[in-house]
């Protein structure tokens, strides 16, 4: 498995490579450049609807903290109505 | 043999390290012949800020799974505490003789819905 | 593809929002 491990090592950066010479005349040519443009136009979607959920992520934490709260105080009140009977 | 596997090793170093300067000189002649504008990025930055968006996306992700989890669980433990509890409160009035109280029609269909 | 991802997580994390905070003020009703 060492050797596999390796072999991916260098295959991953291989592949970078060439993913990276691909786009070496990239931004030569017009209509390239225009795929470029609306590229980087949706990153910056894309990051925006992280955001957001990144926000949305933390509201739910929050919820589940009251959530919490709330069971703990009906377990008080169980408790009592136990202590009742 | 040990010798062997030495210069084998450090052939695999060096092929490591040549794979790495090929990337960075390739990634370097990009930026120096599209240098990033206000309106325009290279491909080397898209690709950057598009592998980091994927990591944060799984980050995000795996932050998200274990609130949803938990949230269903706090739910149901909600559910069975309440249930619970109003039917030993039902007995207790029962036991007591004590005249049951109505629960007004906004009570019934929020029992209802919790149930 | 990720974008719908991103779009579809979203969407499921606000509608259990909603679920929750309406669970909540629920119970605080039959707890009254």
């Amino acid at each position: 498995s060492d050797l596999e491990q390796l072999c991916s090592h260098v295959n991953e950066k291989i592949g970078n490579i060439k993913k990276t010479l691909s786009l070496r005349n990239f931004g030569q040519e017009p209509a390239l450049k225009n795929i470029l443009s609306k590229i980087g136009a949706e990153i910056i979607i894309v990051n925006e609807l992280l955001n957001e959920f990144e926000l949305e992520i933390q509201y739910q934490e929050q919820t589940n903290a009251s959530l919490k709260e709330l069971c703990e105080s009906l377990e008080e009140d169980f408790k009592d109505v136990e202590h009742l009977k | 043999m040990e010798a062997e596997v030495d210069k084998l090793e450090l052939m695999f170093q060096k092929a490591d390290s040549d794979l790495d300067y090929i990337q960075y000189r390739l990634e370097y002649e990009i930026k120096t012949n599209h240098p990033d504008s206000a309106g325009e990025k290279n491909p080397v930055t898209l690709l950057k800020e598009l592998s980091a968006i994927k990591s944060r996306h799984q980050a995000l992700y795996a932050r998200f799974k274990p609130v949803s989890v938990e949230q269903k669980e706090t739910k149901s433990r909600i559910c069975a505490t309440l249930n619970k509890t109003m039917t030993m409160t039902q007995e207790l009035q029962k036991q007591t003789v004590l005249e049951l109280s109505l629960r007004t029609d906004d009570e019934k269909a929020v029992a209802e819905q919790l149930t | 593809t990720l974008k719908a991802d991103i779009s579809i997580l979203l969407d499921k994390a606000r509608l259990e929002s909603q679920e929750s905070i309406g669970f909540i003020k629920a119970t605080k009703v039959l707890m009254k």
